[in-house]
């Protein structure tokens, strides 16, 4: 199962991601 | 040859595996080809997705994937013996790194089914949530992310896109609430003047409009129940979300604040200047926690049930597959965040074909019916929940649903 996020932002959000990273609940994702 | 047409034995032999998974692939590859050529004749950018990819992928769309998806759901519906439960699930936990010390309930003995543990809830303090715009709605590996700039399309793996409104759905009108909904809060006031147009308290709105495309859209459900307008209120200001002049005209005028919003094609809108789009993939592994939760303070404004196929999600299939997430099973929870659009879309997968919504009890996925052709949807809207905003407030980390087995 996946789940797919779309939504609107400033062009300041940036993701505090890595692809292929592990993430749980609640862990930071992006922010502006 | 009289004789031998009436006379000759009729012996029947059981055809070769290999020469029948020929024949059905042949069969197979030639609807598909014809299914193209339609396409193209046609000249339609806007023609339902088809399956695309390598040889691998096609052997896979011949499988009756739902069929087997709704059979591993009942095997693992079952309910084990108690005697050996503990180890089944110990067992099926270190084959997928589960992690037994974060369960609600620690008793192994408790789980009826390998389905029951599978949607197993973890103690309330396993998960902080971090004080962050966005968090992670799930336990899971970010496949992907990034903004959506070439032309509305979601990039899947490198160099491989699909369409957004594809992913979302494509609505004829604005949302579409029911003829219940249309009176709702104002019955005495409300009345419809002709076919083209109805009038409420002086508010217009086509009657197509309102309605929808019958083609693409089947249903429109309003769910759940009100709540008390002070309380929309304070998950408004909790969640950060202006409350604008279109909202309280239409709050004044006694509908919803939904009428009030202008018809689109595409369930996103222009994004404001400053804005872009953003994307983030999430993949659930099996042995991942499978309920999901709010990534961000946001109102769900409604939801798009498309009943696809049930191909696996895996990032194998993933980088093969194109318009895997367009393909699949999927409810897409739409709404609105204090930046703009907003959401969230849980797709299915071979085993885990049933999606839940906790506030939406209506909502029915992985159903042995015909299903409606590609693109076709469900809608409901979530008015009823808060009237105020318009939808169902959600805070960051709050449980919304779970994928369950079949």
């Amino acid at each position: 199962s996946t789940i797919v996020l779309v939504f609107e932002a400033p062009k300041t959000f940036q993701f505090s991601l890595q692809a292929g990273q592990k993430v749980r609940v609640g862990q930071a994702m992006g922010d502006v | 040859l009289a004789n031998a047409w009436y006379d000759t034995p009729t012996k029947w032999y059981p055809l070769h595996i290999g020469v029948g998974s020929l024949l059905l692939v042949s069969l197979h590859w030639r609807k598909r080809r014809q299914q193209a050529l339609e396409d193209a004749e046609a000249g339609d950018d806007n023609a339902p997705v088809r399956l695309k990819g390598p040889w691998q992928v096609h052997a896979l769309g011949i499988l009756p994937l739902r069929s087997a998806s709704r059979l591993w759901g009942y095997l693992n519906s079952l309910e084990l013996p108690v005697w050996f439960r503990p180890f089944g699930f110990s067992f099926y936990a270190w084959i997928f790194g589960c992690n037994l010390d974060e369960l609600d309930e620690p008793d192994l003995k408790k789980y009826k089914s390998l389905g029951d543990f599978f949607y197993r809830k973890l103690r309330p303090d396993a998960r902080p949530i971090a004080p962050s715009l966005l968090v992670s709605p799930a336990d899971g590996t970010v496949l992907h992310f990034g903004s959506i700039q070439d032309h509305r399309r979601v990039e899947q793996v490198k160099g491989m896109t699909y369409s957004l409104d594809a992913l979302l759905g494509v609505a004829s009108g604005s949302s579409t609430p029911t003829s219940e909904e249309i009176h709702f809060g104002n019955r005495d006031h409300a009345h419809v003047d002709d076919t083209e147009f109805a009038n409420v308290n002086g508010i217009e709105y086509s009657v197509d409009t309102l309605l929808g495309h019958p083609a693409q859209r089947q249903q429109s459900l309003p769910t759940s129940e009100t709540k008390d307008a002070s309380v929309e209120k304070d998950a408004a200001l909790e969640a950060g979300i202006n409350m604008t002049d279109n909202v309280n005209v239409a709050l004044d005028a006694g509908i919803r604040p939904l009428l009030h919003r202008t018809p689109s094609q595409s369930a996103v809108n222009k994004v404001k200047d400053g804005n872009e789009l953003f994307f983030a993939v999430i993949y659930l592994a099996p042995g991942d926690y499978h309920r999901f939760h709010s990534p961000a303070a946001w109102v769900v404004e409604k939801r798009r049930h498309f009943a696809g196929e049930l191909y696996s999600v895996s990032p194998y299939i993933a980088r093969r597959l194109a318009n895997l997430f367009v393909l699949n099973e999927r409810v897409a929870l739409l709404g609105r965040w204090r930046h703009g659009f907003f959401s969230m879309v849980p797709v299915g997968a071979t085993n885990v074909g049933s999606i839940v919504v906790n506030f939406d009890k209506d909502l029915r996925t992985n159903e042995r019916q015909k299903r409606p052709a590609p693109g076709v949807f469900r809608e409901a809207v979530y008015t009823r929940a808060s009237p105020l905003l318009g939808g169902q407030p959600l805070k960051p980390g709050v449980e919304v649903g779970g994928f369950k087995l079949g």
